[in-house]
């Protein structure tokens, strides 16, 4: 189970762009 | 081609289209003590994408990082109405995926307006060009 901080840190990695 | 520093002058969008731009925006925040804008701003973007399950963990993972406290650089930019409505929001089983899409909206201008154009003009922008 992730924690809340986990959660987060996952959550504004999948919005930025993919390396060019 | 137009080198992709000069595109993230074209706009903020241009800018946080761009990993390596968002790498210097970010060390830019860091030093004038407002990397959390950033964040935030990714934060709800990330939100509107997170599946239902996760998502009011998430919601109230935002919020407390980013609004519950009113002395933090976010939670002052965001108007008092729209964090009210984030607060109705976050205590629900299934938290509507846009609920944080007006404070997106008003952090977004606050960096369009003050912190983006004084990155343009920063040393740090200008030493990488």
């Amino acid at each position: 189970m992730d924690s809340e901080d986990d959660l987060l840190q996952k959550c504004i990695t999948s919005a930025m762009p993919k390396q060019r | 081609p137009t080198p992709p520093y000069l595109k993230w002058a074209e706009s903020l969008h241009s800018l946080l289209d761009d990993q390596e731009g968002i790498q210097l925006f970010r060390t830019f925040l860091c030093q004038e003590g407002c990397a959390d804008l950033l964040d935030f701003w990714f934060a709800c973007s990330g939100f509107r994408k997170t599946s239902q399950e996760k998502r009011a963990k998430l919601a109230k993972a935002i919020y407390r990082k980013y609004i519950v406290d009113g002395s933090g650089i976010v939670s002052r930019q965001i108007k008092a109405a729209t964090k009210s409505f984030i607060r109705d929001c976050v205590v629900r089983p299934h938290p509507d995926p846009a609920m944080f899409e007006q404070a997106q909206t008003e952090i977004q201008s606050m960096m369009e307006e003050n912190t983006y154009p004084l990155f343009l003009k920063s040393d740090l922008y200008l030493e990488y060009t």
